[in-house]
């Protein structure tokens, strides 16, 4: 099953 | 003070127009290189990047960087007022919490003036790291909106798979299952015509398509969609604006349990 990724696990905080 | 000029009112309302459902509000980042705006919608899955360069303006004047929060649903009620030739002039300063709109007709006889109520932001900024991505395809954006059309109502989730020889769309859902292949296709009359994959390594990737189709939302803006791509990563989906720069869309992948 997978679940829906978000943004910040991938780009950090400009 | 800030001043802008557009030849066309209209692709400011297009551009809104393809965003508004995904960001409700916004800041744009007004600066002598241009407009930005970033923002990622409220569940935090997909992200918007907006970048208009001073130099596709007619005129293009920032005394200082100037941040423009505007509720972009606000924006799309005054710009639907803008004629369909008319030019957009766009003004604000410090001073007042206010953008006004101006909408001139080809002829110069009708004048209007619009003032939309800034508002103060809060938002987080990503850092988008400048990557290699896997592979990178483009293909002309109505077939990219076909596909992701179609295979919404077959599926919640697409599978993109890319090798050297074709991108590959896949859905499943209770009614059955769907895939669109598309092979590489150079030899067009013009050339937004091209379907053009260049792959570095294979992918797989899964992506929820209501996002997909919601970014689809500017295929008017560009003729052609440039879909970057690597493993575990979110996807880019980019629109390009002639002559003054582009729209670009990010998407979380799904990730296996």
């Amino acid at each position: 099953k997978a679940t829906q990724g978000r943004l910040e696990s991938f780009f950090g905080p400009s | 003070m800030f001043e802008a000029q557009m030849a066309q009112a209209a692709l400011l309302k297009q551009i809104i127009e393809s965003i508004r459902e995904l960001i409700t509000e916004a800041t744009f980042e007004v600066s002598g290189t241009g407009m930005m705006l970033q923002a990622m919608d409220s569940s935090h899955v997909s992200l918007v990047a907006l970048n208009l360069r001073s130099d596709g303006f007619q005129l293009f004047r920032a005394d200082r960087p100037f941040s423009m929060g505007m509720n972009l649903n606000h924006m799309a009620k005054m710009l639907k007022c803008a004629g369909k030739d008319d030019t957009l002039t766009m003004r604000a300063d410090e001073a007042n919490d206010l953008v006004t709109f101006l909408f001139e007709s080809p002829g110069n006889e009708r004048l209007a003036e619009f003032e939309l109520k800034l508002m103060d932001i809060t938002s987080e900024n990503l850092g988008i790291p400048d990557a290699e991505y896997s592979a990178t395809v483009s293909m002309p954006s109505a077939e990219f909106q076909r596909i992701v059309k179609d295979l919404g109502s077959i599926g919640d989730t697409v599978e993109i798979t890319v090798t050297k020889d074709d991108v590959r769309f896949a859905a499943s859902g209770d009614i059955g299952n769907a895939t669109i292949k598309c092979r590489q296709l150079l030899d067009t009359e013009k050339p937004e015509d091209r379907t053009l994959i260049e792959m570095v390594e294979p992918v797989n990737l899964t992506f929820a398509l209501r996002y997909l189709i919601n970014f689809s939302k500017a295929t008017s803006l560009a003729p052609s969609v440039t879909i970057k791509l690597s493993t575990e990563m979110p996807v880019v989906v980019e629109y390009k604006l002639s002559d003054i720069g582009y729209v670009r869309f990010y998407l979380a992948p799904k990730i296996e349990d």
